[in-house]
């Protein structure tokens, strides 16, 4: 009376353990060490400049004037810089003058 | 007013081409 395969049963552990982190890809998570810190691409004086042209809603758009004011003790150079590359990528775009912007994704 | 619609399709066009 032979039984035969009672040795198979708990040999090895099961090489499979799932692995903790399944790939939730971290993607660009590495900031370069840029002297001018960056944010999804744009500088943190673009990004204020986009986020206040995007926050309001005027027909016309945000004036430079109004910009200015509410981003005082900024650099009037470095605003028009920040304004000049938004638009130059497209996120904003000048309206009634070359003075009053308005985003591209906030209508 | 034309020429601001104008202004954001350029907008708009700049900004597709930058692949956002």
């Amino acid at each position: 009376n032979m039984t035969q395969g009672s040795f198979s049963a708990g040999g090895a552990p099961l090489a499979q353990s799932v692995p903790a982190r399944s790939g939730m890809g971290e993607v660009g998570g590495g900031y370069s060490g840029n002297s001018d810190m960056q944010m999804n691409g744009l500088t943190p004086h673009q990004s204020q400049v986009l986020n206040l042209i995007r926050s309001y809603c005027g027909s016309e758009g945000m004036s430079f004037d109004e910009l200015k004011k509410k981003l005082h003790g900024l650099n009037l150079n470095t605003i028009k810089q920040a304004v000049e590359f938004l638009s130059n990528e497209g996120h904003i775009y000048s309206t009634v003058d070359e003075d009053h912007f308005k985003s591209t994704d906030a209508d | 007013l034309q020429r601001i619609q104008r202004n954001k399709q350029a907008a708009l066009r700049r900004l597709a081409a930058r692949g956002a």
